[in-house]
C-alpha cells in the first residue's frame, strides 16, 4: 500500500497530486 | 433489455469520458484543422520555446524555479512529467465512474490504473498530435515534431515511437465515443500483474470489449475490421508502453533529473 501512495490516495478522494 | 443495457453502459461511459478528460480528439481536431479564431503557438526552435514558456507554460516549468537554468531538453521532459500527471488524475476519475470500478477491490483499482494509464495516455495522445507535430498546453501551442526529434538523444527518442502509432491510430478514424470505450476497455484489463480478483475484473473487461464491438458495427458500418485492429493495437500500446518505461529510466539517469512521485509510484516494478 505504502508503495502506492498518491494512486490510493486519487482513488478515495479527488486530491490533486499537485497540492501532495 | 440487454440491447438497452449496452447501450447505457456506452453511454455512461461515453459521458465519463467528456466530463472527466480536458481534451478530446473532437476539441483538437478543431484546433489542428485551423478552424478556431486564434490558431496555436508553433514551437519550432529555442526561441519560440522559450516564448511558449513565458507564456503558455510559465506555470509549469516554474520560470522562477529550479529548472530555469537547465537545458532544453530537461525542461521538455519535465513539462511532458507535468502533462501526464495531470492526465493521470484525469483517467483516475474516469476510471471511477466507470460502472463497477469503484467497487472492487483498492488494490485492484491500483494495479489497474498503475497498468493502464500509459497506454490509454498514449491512445489519447494521437488524437492531439499529426504528423507535424502535437498540440500542447491545452491546445494553445503546437509544438513540431522536427524540433522534437533535434533534441539531444536521449530525450529526442522520446516523442518519435508516439508519433508512429499516432500516424497508424489515426487512420482507424476514430471519434471520442469509440475512444471512451477503447480507454475503458485498457483500464479494465484482467491480466495486469499482481491482480487478486481477476474473475471480477475479467467480467467488467468482456463487457465493455462486447460494448466496444457492438458500437464500432453500429458507429463505422463501413469498416468491418475496425474491431480485430483495435484489438492489434492494444498490443501495440503494451509495447509501446514497455519502452518508454525504459526510455524515461534512461533520461532520468543521462539527464540528472527527477521523476514526479507519482509517475515514480507507476513505473517502479512496472515490468
Amino acid at each position: 500500500k505504502e508503495k502506492h501512495k498518491i494512486l490510493h490516495q486519487l482513488l478515495q478522494n479527488s486530491t490533486s497530486p499537485v497540492d501532495l | 433489455t440487454q440491447l438497452a443495457d449496452q447501450k447505457t453502459l456506452a453511454r455512461q461511459i461515453y459521458d465519463a469520458y467528456l466530463k472527466n478528460f480536458s481534451m478530446n480528439k473532437a476539441k483538437a481536431r478543431t484546433i489542428l484543422t485551423g478552424k478556431t479564431s486564434t490558431p496555436p503557438f508553433v514551437i519550432h526552435d529555442m526561441e519560440t520555446l522559450q516564448l511558449a514558456e513565458q507564456t503558455l507554460v510559465a506555470k509549469m516549468v516554474g520560470s522562477a524555479g529550479a529548472l530555469k537554468d537547465r537545458e532544453v531538453e530537461v525542461r521538455i521532459f519535465h513539462c511532458c512529467q507535468c502533462t501526464s500527471v495531470e492526465t493521470v488524475t484525469e483517467l483516475t476519475e474516469f476510471a471511477k465512474s466507470v460502472p463497477g470500478f469503484s467497487s472492487l477491490d483498492l488494490n485492484d483499482q491500483v494495479t489497474l490504473l498503475k497498468y493502464g494509464v500509459y497506454e490509454a495516455i498514449f491512445a489519447m495522445l494521437a488524437s492531439c498530435m499529426n504528423k507535424d507535430g502535437l498540440l500542447v498546453a491545452y491546445g494553445s501551442g503546437f509544438i513540431t515534431r522536427e524540433f522534437l526529434k533535434s533534441l539531444r538523444r536521449p530525450v529526442s527518442d522520446m516523442m518519435e515511437p508516439k508519433f508512429q502509432f499516432a500516424m497508424k491510430f489515426n487512420a482507424l478514424e476514430l471519434d471520442d465515443s469509440d475512444l471512451a470505450l477503447f480507454v475503458a476497455a485498457i483500464i479494465c484489463c484482467g491480466d495486469r500483474p499482481g491482480l487478486v480478483n481477476v474473475t471480477h475484473i475479467e467480467e467488467m473487461q468482456e463487457n465493455i470489449v462486447h460494448v466496444l464491438q457492438l458500437h464500432l458495427l453500429a458507429n463505422h458500418p463501413d469498416d468491418t475490421f475496425l474491431f480485430p485492429k483495435l484489438l492489434q493495437k492494444l498490443a501495440d500500446l503494451r509495447e509501446l508502453v514497455t519502452e518508454h518505461a525504459q526510455l524515461v529510466q534512461e533520461i532520468k539517469k543521462t539527464e540528472d533529473t527527477s521523476l514526479h512521485p507519482l509517475l515514480q509510484e507507476i513505473y517502479r516494478d512496472m515490468y
